[in-house]
């Protein structure tokens, strides 16, 4: 998926590094410092509907031409996430314990149209 | 979203770079909070002192993944009440271990002091609450240290259940195993039990199999 450029109108994925001091909660996540907040936005017209990313292969993209010629009843395709990954995290909790976990699902990597 | 305004994951209009911004901060927070199931942030009341801390995160193995939805905890001994004897202790720990988790791992962490005359025989109680005035404890494990520095020492994760109330009381009962002439010397601190090197629990749970409790009830 390509990263979101000002001009891509097209399903992409936008990236956002958050530190976690911007946040004022490096006090109790403990590590890392931060972590990519990605997530997909752009037009997704009928023709990328259901292909898993720009990045898609040969077949899916003649499926989607065929698709496009043939009109199927108008419904929204979204560009949503295709791939996540986990994040681990290290962190304080309100009992003062060091506590470390992995959130599952916690940055997008791919972005594709529903 | 006003009226006729589209997600701008269905090709709505993107947003200004600062309103962008400042709504990428928000929700990270709230991914954050909801990842590690917390509806607030913790207040830190007491932090800890950076030498424990240091510590701490070395023994988290870091880069170890922890299990699958599981955690892996530090948790350092709140309180100590020391008696006048070598080293025999109670240690309280606050573990708001959350419900339907499984704990499969459990070390105790001691740090002998350099003084240490010999061997060190431990014995380590769990010290629960019942329901007249004095406590009941159930022996939980027994090591023998003949070096000073940090023990890990290995307890029945079954015997470790915390108390509605979240606190865990450990009754450490020691004597140094030496010649007859240990009499003669006073009693010396051999453990420490405050500060930077103050004894720590290294707990791993992880939830619990749907249905385990089916299983033992069956």
């Amino acid at each position: 998926t390509p990263t979101c450029e000002p001009e891509t109108p097209l399903c992409c994925r936008r990236d956002h590094y958050v530190d976690f001091q911007e946040l004022g909660w490096q006090d109790w996540i403990l590590q890392p410092e931060g972590y990519q907040l990605n997530y997909c936005s752009g037009q997704c017209p009928p023709h990328l509907a259901g292909s898993p990313g720009i990045a898609a292969s040969f077949h899916s993209a003649v499926f989607n031409l065929l698709k496009a010629n043939n009109p199927w009843p108008l419904g929204t395709s979204c560009c949503v996430p295709t791939a996540r990954r986990p994040l681990s995290i290290l962190y304080l909790d309100r009992d003062g314990n060091v506590v470390k976990t992995d959130v599952p699902d916690m940055v997008v990597e791919a972005c594709g149209c529903s | 979203q006003g009226a006729g305004a589209v997600c701008p994951s269905c090709g709505g209009p993107t947003l200004a770079p600062q309103a962008e911004r400042a709504l990428v901060l928000e929700l990270a927070k709230q991914q954050i909070l909801d990842g590690l199931h917390l509806t607030s942030r913790p207040r830190i009341i007491h932090p800890l002192p950076q030498a424990a801390l240091t510590r701490a995160l070395r023994r988290l193995q870091p880069g170890s993944m922890a299990p699958v939805n599981g955690e892996e905890i530090i948790s350092f001994a709140a309180n100590t009440e020391s008696s006048t004897a070598t080293c025999s202790s109670m240690l309280t720990f606050h573990l708001s271990t959350p419900q339907f988790h499984h704990l499969y791992y459990a070390r105790l962490w001691l740090h002998v002091r350099p003084t240490l005359p010999g061997t060190l025989y431990v014995r380590i109680f769990h010290w629960g609450p019942r329901r007249k005035r004095q406590g009941s404890r159930t022996l939980l494990a027994e090591h023998q240290m003949t070096t000073p520095g940090w023990h890990a020492l290995a307890l029945p994760s079954s015997g470790l259940r915390g108390e509605e109330s979240g606190v865990l009381k450990l009754q450490l009962d020691c004597r140094p195993l030496e010649g007859n002439n240990s009499a003669a010397r006073p009693p010396r601190r051999l453990l420490n039990t405050t500060g930077d090197q103050r004894p720590f629990l290294e707990l791993k749970i992880q939830p619990n199999e749907p249905g385990a409790g089916r299983t033992r009830r069956r």
